[in-house]
């Protein structure tokens, strides 16, 4: 563990307390996409089934269980609790689009052909895009809640720190996961045109507007 | 360098 993934550890949960306090507040999970947070189950349920036969530390259990039990119930209140604030329509990325692919990259890039090492390979792919949706559905509308701009700010922020996390575990462990690091890229890069709004309005004190 | 053990990175 060093300071890298730490933070990174803390800001992917600092996202997902601001999900939670958007949700709560405005009593709406209007400007969410389902789509994304539905993949994010997928993605931890698939990845951290390793909970049941593989022990690392306290720590990584118990970070484990809050992502997978985290995300379904936000999954609850988007179709549950607050159904009547979730705008379907808007929400119109074809994610079988990302699914399929992401399925055949898992077939072919994993460390051991086993069920569960597939399932792990897909997860992190799937990861990767999970938030396509949801950045897809803020292109559209062109606008967002500025607490929705820090959950996506602090998940951007997440994936960004793995990196420097892999850097320093290349030189100070001689460790390296070609298959994490390679989607952790790519994932990151999905959110430099979003950053880049994000550090030129939000946090100059501006509403998160797209330019027509 | 060798394989990182996957399971330990969330």
């Amino acid at each position: 563990m060093n300071l890298f993934r730490l933070f990174g550890d803390m800001s992917h949960l600092a996202s997902i307390l601001l999900l939670l306090y958007k949700i709560q507040t405005t009593r709406s999970v209007r400007g969410l996409s389902f789509k994304t947070q539905a993949l994010y189950v997928t993605v931890f349920v698939t990845r951290y089934l390793d909970l049941f036969y593989d022990y690392v530390s306290l720590y990584n259990s118990v970070m484990k269980t809050f992502f997978i039990t985290s995300s379904c119930y936000v999954l609850y209140l988007m179709k549950k609790k607050y159904r009547p604030t979730n705008d379907p329509s808007i929400d119109t990325f074809r994610v079988e689009y990302l699914l399929g692919p992401c399925v055949l990259l898992s077939l072919i890039f994993n460390y051991r052909f086993t069920f569960a090492e597939i399932l792990w390979s897909f997860s992190i792919f799937l990861e990767s895009v999970a938030i396509l949706p949801q950045l897809f559905m803020l292109q559209r509308t062109g606008e967002a809640e500025a607490i929705t701009t820090h959950y996506l700010a602090a998940l951007g922020a997440y994936r960004a720190l793995y990196i420097p996390n892999w850097i320093y575990r290349y030189w100070m462990e001689d460790q390296v996961d070609p298959i994490a690091v390679t989607a952790g890229i790519v994932q990151t890069a999905l959110y430099v045109d979003f950053f880049y709004v994000y550090f030129t309005k939000v946090l100059q004190g501006q509403r998160f507007e797209l330019p027509a | 360098p060798l394989a990182a053990d996957h399971h330990d990175e969330l």
